[in-house]
């Protein structure tokens, strides 16, 4: 489906939008052409981001600037920390606290006005969630940012993390783990759209940046057709549009999984394409129920070798049998306890049955940790996306360096999230060279062996 | 890494409703709440008479609120860093 840029027309006039290389990398500032989101093709076909808001949980956003001024929705914005119904963008002399402006900018900024660039999602509204420009964050300020207003806001945005010191194993606390867990469950409860997708794109170039984009979709009444998507449909959208396109790394090579579908450990299903996730999303068909089994686990005490590696199994039947059985896979969590010398040399490996390799925690030089360790931490892969758990899943576990160092492996249990029923089954395919065509035929072949399996073992009984 | 502690708490109610959990932020000198969605009879109160930031814990705030027989948890919120990406 490549076609050179110049034959996708989109003509902007803002004096910015040639830089966006996001948006349509032409090779800009040295990029690779081609390297980018396929949004034009996305707006070619209708899609923008009318009829929803973006909070973007921020340092506020200049709601005064011309080219954000028309979509900036004040009643949504909030600052949590002073309680400030206004959270206008506390400048600072060198200008720290645009962070909230630019974010707002690169999603939802006006399209053809001549003012400075155009939003990944024109024509959306986004809503100014003013926390960061304080000097310390705290749980309930980051838990009552993600849980403000979901009736009028669709996606929440955070181009913001944990101090990345290479030693903080920090993330979302309580609170906010509460929240999340609250708002994706009512909203489930509801079967209410809501989504968010985080795009990480890295450009070597000399504007080199790291850039979060967020990409949302829900009923847009504008292109004259209404989704009726829920936050796993998108995820089965991102993992099956989603393209290896340019990407490349000596060290991590593309690989497929059990079922065929390419994922690579630092580009995961590689980069979004927005034009063929509307296409797709058009005829999506909502996927199965998702179930939860306890696959298996580990709780005796292991000690890690200095040298080599602490090889662990376990074999599971992913619940076949019981009501929560799961056979194809979304997520995989290795719930993990360990402690060592030095937290950053330890390195984890998971092998699915199918034999698809994840690294769930790979060196961290800085982390220089002896006393902490992790604590049922909940390590997680998407890797084996679609695959049939049953069978031996294969942990290992090491130290990377010169220096030797010791540890123990108290508690390995594996979590099994996936459908019961073949998630693509019911899919209409329209490109048959695409991930969801292999996907389905891979399913079809296996609904197949196993429904011979069974009527073989039943008249085998009977005889 | 040190812990910083601030002015803003995480209070549960045994019952009760806004209304109460205002008349208990009256009481202790707290200068506003706000209920938390996403928890029953949670509220976020925050107190503009303790300092936003301090390495020691506001004990004698928290034992005054906790020794309440209406509220059932409270918990001084600790300050931690976030990085703009």
């Amino acid at each position: 489906g490549y076609r050179e840029i110049n034959e996708i027309d989109i003509n902007m006039n803002d004096p910015l939008f040639t830089k966006q290389w996001y948006l349509i990398n032409t090779g800009q500032a040295d990029g690779t052409p081609g390297l980018d989101l396929n949004v034009a093709e996305a707006w070619e076909l209708g899609y923008t981001g009318k009829g929803v808001t973006i909070g973007i949980m921020d340092d506020g956003i200049d709601y005064l600037h011309p080219d954000l001024a028309s979509n900036y929705n004040a009643k949504a914005s909030y600052d949590f920390s002073s309680n400030d119904p206004y959270p206008y963008p506390r400048y600072t002399d060198d200008w720290f606290n645009s962070h909230g402006t630019r974010c707002a900018g690169e999603v939802s900024a006006a399209a053809n006005n001549n003012i400075c660039g155009v939003g990944v999602a024109y024509n959306s509204k986004v809503a100014g969630i003013r926390m960061l420009d304080q000097p310390f964050m705290t749980d309930i300020i980051e838990a009552s940012s993600i849980s403000h207003m979901p009736q009028v806001i669709d996606i929440y945005s955070a181009s913001w993390g944990p101090t990345d010191n290479g030693k903080t194993v920090d993330g979302p606390r309580e609170l906010t783990l509460q929240a999340m867990a609250d708002g994706v469950n009512k909203v489930m409860f509801l079967l209410n759209k809501l989504g968010k997708m985080t795009v990480l794109l890295t450009h070597t170039g000399d504007g080199a940046q790291i850039l979060f984009t967020a990409l949302y979709m829900e009923d847009f009444s504008e292109a004259g057709f209404i989704l009726d998507l829920t936050w796993r449909d998108m995820q089965h959208l991102t993992v099956l549009t989603s393209k290896r396109n340019q990407l490349h790394d000596e060290v991590h090579q593309w690989r497929r999984n059990g079922v065929g579908l390419e994922f690579n450990h630092l580009f995961g299903y590689g980069v979004l394409d927005a034009g063929a996730m509307v296409k797709m999303a058009k005829d999506w068909k909502t996927v199965p129920e998702r179930f939860h089994c306890v696959g298996g686990s580990i709780q005796e005490p292991e000690k890690i070798p200095s040298s080599g590696k602490l090889v662990l199994t376990l074999t599971t039947d992913a619940c076949e049998g019981k009501e929560n059985f799961v056979r194809y896979l979304e997520h995989v969590q290795a719930v993990i306890t360990v402690n060592s010398t030095r937290r950053g040399d330890l390195n984890i490996n998971m092998t699915s049955p199918m034999g698809t390799k994840s690294i769930l925690l790979s060196r961290r030089p800085r982390d220089d940790d002896s006393k902490v360790g992790f604590d049922k931490w909940p390590f997680m892969t998407t890797h084996t996306w679609g695959e049939d758990p049953r069978g031996t899943w294969v942990l290992e576990v090491g130290f990377v360096d010169s220096m030797p160092q010791r540890g123990v492996l108290k508690e390995w249990t594996l979590m099994l999230h996936g459908t019961q029923s073949a998630p693509y089954i019911d899919q209409i395919v329209r490109d048959y060279q695409s991930k969801l065509a292999m996907s389905k035929k891979e399913e079809l072949e296996e609904e197949l062996d196993e429904a011979v399996e069974r009527s073989l073992k039943s008249i085998l009984s009977k005889n | 890494e040190i812990a910083v502690y601030t002015n803003h708490f995480l209070v549960e109610l045994h019952r009760g409703g806004e209304p109460e959990a205002k008349q208990l932020a009256a009481e202790y000198g707290f200068s506003g709440v706000r209920k938390l969605p996403f928890i029953d009879a949670g509220y976020h109160f925050y107190h503009n008479g303790i300092s936003r930031a301090r390495r020691r814990r506001s004990l004698q705030h928290k034992l005054h609120l906790e020794k309440d027989p209406r509220i059932k948890k409270a918990v001084q919120q600790e300050g931690f860093g976030r990085k703009k990406r």
